[in-house]
Parts: structure tokens; C-alpha cells; sequence
């Protein structure tokens, strides 16, 4: 464990506990992607197919069943709580994420470190998470008003990733080489796809303005 | 055989 993964990880937890307190506190989704949701829940449950059958560490063992847990409640939630599934916006949150899942579990069939189902599976998380906020970016685009927990919970989003860039250099000239590329990659194209959220959301920061995504 | 990338993080 180095600084940077601890740091990626706790900005992570962050991200779900400011989306679990907007969800609890103003009992509304509104402006949250319910398919950024479920693919998030997808990616958990396809990359921690381990939790039951390797022991890594406690620490390692109690985020995963936080990750998994969180998402599935905040799923759950968008769908069925009688007060808070109101005010999703469901005819704003079209994206078509069934696309995303099938062009990564090609991406997976094709590009693995091994052909196994747990390799396929973790490639096919690791794809899958880099571009599961893409419904989630359009539906801020469309959604005029984008209140702070929501931008909020996005930042840290994007910057959780970065710090595991971060992470994977520091392991590249520290510890022994693994063949990291699809992470890396994957990776890359995550952070990259946060781009203009950041510039907007630094922009919105330095103005002291409401965060506004241009459509 | 290059390593398989570690499956330690999260």
C-alpha cells in the first residue's frame, strides 16, 4: 500500500459517502444517472469476484463489501425507495449503457492477461468502469442546475482514479514489473473523460458561480 | 510469460 492508492481509495469512499448523504439528506436522486449506478454495481461485482475465496487484507476485504454494498443501496434506492425513486430523472437519463457493457465484454473477450473467468472478468470491471460515468457526464450536460453534492460527488470521482495513475507509477519504479497496460490504459481514458468536467468544475470553483456544464 | 498485473488493489 503506498500513499497514492490510499489516498485514491479514501477519495473514492468520499465520492460514495457525499452521493449517500445527498441521496439521505435531500431524499432526492435528482441529477444522479441511475445507469451510472448500475454499471458502477456491475463493475464491483465483476471485479471482487475474489472476496470469498482470497483473503488480501482486512483493510482490502472491508472496502470491497463497503463498494459493493454502497452501490447496490444507492441502485436499490434510484429503484424502489417510495420517496426518493420519484425524483429520478428518468426521461433525462437516456444514455444507452448497454452499449457500454457489451463493447467491454468484448473488449474483455479479446484483450486479457489470461483466459480465465476471473481475468476476463476483472479486465472486463476495469473497461467497463472507464467509461461508466459517461451517463452520468450527459446527464449533468442536461441537467441545468447541477447542485454541489452532485458536483461533488463527481470531482471526487474523477480524482480517484488519477491518484491510482499516480499509484501505478510509483509501484512501476518500485516494486517489480508487471504488465500493467490494460489499467493503465483503461485508467488514462477514465481520467480523461473528466477532463472538461474538471476545467468546468474549476471554473465553477474560481467564479464562485453555480457549476454549469455547456450542452 | 510477463506477470499478470496483481489483482492487490481495489
Amino acid at each position: 500500500m503506498n500513499v497514492f492508492r490510499f489516498a485514491g481509495d479514501m477519495t473514492h469512499l468520499f465520492s460514495v459517502l457525499v452521493l449517500l448523504l445527498k441521496i439521505y439528506a435531500t431524499k432526492s436522486c435528482s441529477g444522479i444517472s441511475l445507469k451510472t449506478q448500475e454499471l458502477y454495481a456491475l463493475v464491483f461485482l465483476t471485479r471482487y469476484l475474489d472476496l470469498l475465496t482470497d483473503f488480501i487484507s482486512l483493510y482490502n476485504t472491508v472496502m470491497k463489501l463497503v463498494f459493493i454494498s454502497s452501490s447496490l443501496a444507492i441502485v436499490w434506492c434510484m429503484r424502489a425507495h417510495p420517496v426518493v425513486r420519484r425524483t429520478y430523472d428518468k426521461d433525462q437519463d437516456t444514455f444507452r449503457h448497454y452499449t457500454l457493457v457489451a463493447g467491454s465484454l468484448v473488449l474483455a473477450l479479446l484483450f486479457h492477461d489470461r483466459f480465465t473467468i476471473r481475468e476476463v472478468c476483472w479486465a472486463f470491471s476495469i473497461y467497463l468502469e472507464a467509461v461508466a460515468i459517461l451517463p452520468q457526464l450527459v446527464l449533468l450536460q442536461r441537467s441545468r442546475n447541477v447542485d454541489n453534492l452532485t458536483g461533488q460527488y463527481v470531482f471526487f470521482l474523477g480524482a480517484y482514479r488519477a491518484f491510482y495513475i499516480l499509484n501505478w507509477i510509483y509501484r512501476y519504479f518500485t516494486e517489480q514489473h508487471f504488465s500493467r497496460w490494460i489499467p493503465w490504459i483503461a485508467g488514462l481514458v477514465q481520467t480523461g473523460l473528466y477532463a472538461d468536467f474538471f476545467y468546468y468544475y474549476y471554473l465553477s470553483w474560481k467564479n464562485n458561480v453555480k457549476l454549469q456544464l455547456p450542452a | 510469460e510477463v506477470e499478470a498485473t496483481p489483482h492487490d488493489e481495489l
